[in-house]
């Protein structure tokens, strides 16, 4: 195993293990910039953690990222980790890193459904939701990404505990969900949240339970285009921008429809790679592009929230 | 570990919202087992779907009697599996 983050393998996929020792390990290395924060336990009892990146300040304006709510898209986890080392990689170094740390918080959760990914190394690749159990049913799991309190039990999700697309009996009935809506409540001062999926190469805002363009549509229009263009610029990969609802199809309780209730206006979720050859069973070979080219996506939606204040 | 020797991931291509109401029929029905991975949305969105061994000739079958193009995604899911994990074991060793 890597004893150090230089010589962690950023090029393979890890398992829960390996992806927290990770964390400690940035962590100890970069005690100045990065912090380990537990903001609560799944369901199965996993803790469930994020990882701050702050020059310092309290509760200073934030931005969030997640990757790996839905376990299976391994792609995600994977590009969280190369994400977390190149903060610390391009702090002091990079002026627009370094500009947005001078003055906002980073807050990264790597594995966003610890127990999904753990069963996905152990058990069922192919797991995708989170392992809760509902009475009255031998089905397993909510999908965590329909779980949210936005438009919750509208169409665009299921009430079928077997189906992937299940609600959950109620909103934030699962952990791994009310955990972040805690931490987000609690903090009060995020600016912009992304949440990272894959596959189908797409960067989409709110709404995803209406048709009904939101507030900020040209806004976060013409910053998914900038970001998208700045993805494409290293890669050539085709990436496609719009609301949820008209992008692909209506989906009520979803992440960022909730966090853009919330008043977080940068509001986004991005499915990475790939074209539709391997699906989520992405080819290691292909993370650290992934990684490279989402990253520029990333830098230019956390310079956009650094400069348009709120 | 879950085998899916046999799984085929199907791309499917809906030309119309008759087409795509057919497979939203297809999703429907919880005894093939189907796994989307895309759902159906609007024509012209592929749609790709996981299909185990025992359904596969099932779900062909709906398709080309309802005149919806398809193509094979992935030819056996298990094989691209057993890749993965012989990459991450390769690693360790």
């Amino acid at each position: 195993r890597a004893r150090s983050t230089n010589t962690f393998n950023y090029a393979i996929y890890h398992t829960l293990d390996e992806i927290y020792e990770f964390m400690d390990m940035l962590v100890a290395e970069n005690p100045q910039l990065v912090s380990k924060l537990q903001i609560g336990n799944t369901y199965e009892g996993r803790p469930i953690y994020v990882l701050k990146f702050s020059t310092g300040g309290n509760k200073r304006p934030a931005i969030w990222i997640d990757t790996g709510i839905h376990s299976r898209e391994w792609v995600t986890q994977a590009s969280g980790t190369w994400f977390a080392k190149k903060i610390t990689e391009d702090y002091g170094q990079d002026p627009k890193i370094t500009a947005i740390l001078s003055n906002m918080d980073i807050f990264l959760e790597i594995v966003t459904n610890p127990d999904g990914f753990a069963f996905t190394h152990s058990t069922n690749r192919l797991w995708r939701k989170t392992r809760s159990r509902t009475a009255g049913s031998s089905c397993i799991g909510v999908d965590p990404n329909r779980n949210w309190d936005a438009a919750f039990g509208m169409p665009g999700a299921s009430g079928n505990p077997c189906t992937e697309t299940y609600r959950g009996k109620y909103a934030n009935s699962e952990t791994e969900v009310k955990s972040i809506v805690d931490f987000v409540k609690d903090h009060g001062n995020i600016k912009g949240f992304i949440s990272i999926h894959s596959y189908s190469q797409l960067l989409l805002y709110p709404y995803g339970y209406t048709n009904t363009p939101n507030p900020d549509q040209q806004e976060l229009d013409q910053l998914a285009k900038e970001a998208v263009t700045a993805l494409s610029s290293l890669h050539g990969t085709k990436y496609t921008y719009g609301s949820i609802y008209t992008t692909i199809y209506q989906a009520s309780g979803n992440t960022i429809d909730w966090t853009y209730s919330q008043g977080i206006k940068y509001s986004y979720t991005f499915e990475l790679r790939d074209t539709g050859r391997y699906g989520f069973l992405l080819p290691a070979s292909q993370i650290i592009p992934t990684a490279q080219e989402t990253w520029l996506a990333l830098v230019t939606i956390m310079d956009h929230v650094k400069n348009h204040p709120y | 570990l879950e085998n899916f020797v046999g799984h085929q991931v199907l791309r499917i291509s809906a030309a119309d919202e008759a087409q795509v109401q057919k497979v939203k029929e297809l999703e429907d029905l919880e005894h093939l087992q189907l796994d989307f991975w895309r759902g159906p949305a609007q024509p012209g969105s592929s749609i790709d779907v996981r299909v185990p061994f025992p359904s596969i000739q099932a779900v062909k079958v709906f398709l080309e009697a309802h005149a919806i193009s398809y193509s094979i995604m992935i030819e056996d899911v298990q094989s691209l599996l057993d890749e993965e994990q012989e990459q991450m074991f390769a690693f360790q060793g």
